[in-house]
């Protein structure tokens, strides 16, 4: 009943996390019970939002752990299971697995301890890689946003993910579809990103959001443990990812 | 004899590629043999400059193949050992590795092969990643540049490659060391950028080499396929990145 939805871009430094923890703040600032996923060992999740877990996801896939005892609040509606280098192990455990179960740990522990039931949505941060992890997030995760930055590296890309999303269909037996891709670090002033945005849009159609602007306030929020809803509630930041999060909840997932 | 130069950052979109490609081109430029290797299964490094290789370092690292059967000249005095999804399916065979040697397998290939007699240069493109393949560029290399955004989550980031550089040397028993921190996409009208500059120095002092500002033409060079100096030598892209290469050859390998 929760819909599941993976923040995904192999490409490095797209703007995923940024997406993954604004999205999940102004969802759950509108009242919806959100939980929030760090697949990355990165952690930056948690370092954006001012916590850390003193469990990680791997207890959850490789212990088997309960998401009730290892998600920490951290806002009204808003849950965290947080990361950290202990995701290597766990991404060396999965590699390990029997290759028919190895990538769909992640669907049998979550579902197993019905966390559907517990959230309107789960929000699944993951890390610039197409590794075991991520591949357990894409067979979890019903609906799929890729954020993009707006250069020609990003479309090579955006290409992979897209092949990858047919794989894990093809392979898993698991149908999720790319809800959206959202352009990042839009400067209308350089012509490259006018471009590489049109392709997109060429491409994507409606499903090619409206970018997200570069504002340095998105980059200082992580700095101050907050949201940019919470940062600088007026600033080109806010706005675009406000706009994001009423295009989240008015969509639904089959649409 | 060869200088053994790992581009590292597990953070993404840091600039690692840009770096790694553009040094190369340089450095090559000059005269000096260069292989470049790209670990990373986005296989930027190829797109890059026009390249795809028939095979990868996948047949290097797990078929044993030849480095001089592998690798593609693409400049004068520039050879490329491209990568693509093979390279996901070698970190997975390295996962299921013995655990003693999974993180040596690039050092025992690549001097088996004698590839250090063979040029002046070998340097290594690391995805965003911790990965078993960055291990082993770790473990192969003698020397880690460390492209840095000028950001929050970016400090974040470093601490996380230092910390990686001293496990290496604990348990692989390999020095490698930090020849230089490089702070990438800089724009010197942002506070956030000048105040993370300013802790980058504080902390690597000499290391930390002058910045490479935000420069368009960084990034239409690739859809050229073309290194920066070729693409737009009077760009600031240009100077900034001669400016390393500089640096690079007047330096030595143990300073
Ligand atoms: N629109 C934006 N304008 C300015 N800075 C931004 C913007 N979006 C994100 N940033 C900053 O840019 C950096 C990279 O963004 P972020 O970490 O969200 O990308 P990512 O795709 O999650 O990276 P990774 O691939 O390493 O996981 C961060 O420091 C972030 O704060
Ligand atoms: N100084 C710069 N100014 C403007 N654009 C840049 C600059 N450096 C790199 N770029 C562009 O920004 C994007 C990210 O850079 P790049 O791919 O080199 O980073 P990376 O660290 O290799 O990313 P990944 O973590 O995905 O491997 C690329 O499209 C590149 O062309
Ligand atoms: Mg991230
Ligand atoms: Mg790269």
């Amino acid at each position: 009943r929760a819909r599941r939805i993976a923040i995904l871009n192999q490409k490095g430094g797209t703007g995923k996390t940024t997406t993954a923890v604004n999205l999940a703040a102004g969802v759950a600032e509108r009242g919806h019970k959100t939980l929030l996923i760090d697949t990355d060992a990165q952690g930056n999740v948690g370092v954006s939002l001012g916590v850390a877990g003193e469990q990680t996801l791997y207890h959850v896939l490789v212990d088997g752990k309960e998401p009730a005892e290892v998600a920490v609040p951290v806002r009204q509606h808003l849950d965290v299971i947080t990361s950290d280098q202990t995701l290597a192990a766990a991404e060396i455990w999965l590699a390990r697995q029997d290759p028919a179960h190895r990538s769909r740990v992640m669907t049998k522990r979550l579902n197993l301890m019905q966390v559907s039931r517990r959230y309107d949505y789960v929000i699944v941060d993951c890390g610039p890689s197409l590794n075991l992890l991520n591949q357990n997030a894409l067979s979890y995760a019903d609906e799929v946003v890729i954020p993009v930055t707006c250069d020609y590296l990003a479309l090579v890309g955006v290409k992979q993910v897209l092949r990858t999303i047919k794989d894990v269909e093809r392979h898993l037996h698991h149908a999720v579809r790319v809800a959206a891709v959202l352009p990042t670090f839009y400067d209308g002033r350089t012509r490259l990103a006018r471009e590489v945005l049109e392709t997109l849009q060429g491409h994507f159609k409606q499903k090619c959001l409206e970018p997200i602007r570069a504002n340095t306030r998105l980059a200082e929020a992580p700095s101050h443990r907050k949201s940019i809803f919470e940062y600088a509630p007026q600033s080109h930041g806010a706005s675009d990812y406000n706009r994001v999060v009423d295009w989240l909840v008015s969509s639904n997932a089959q649409q």
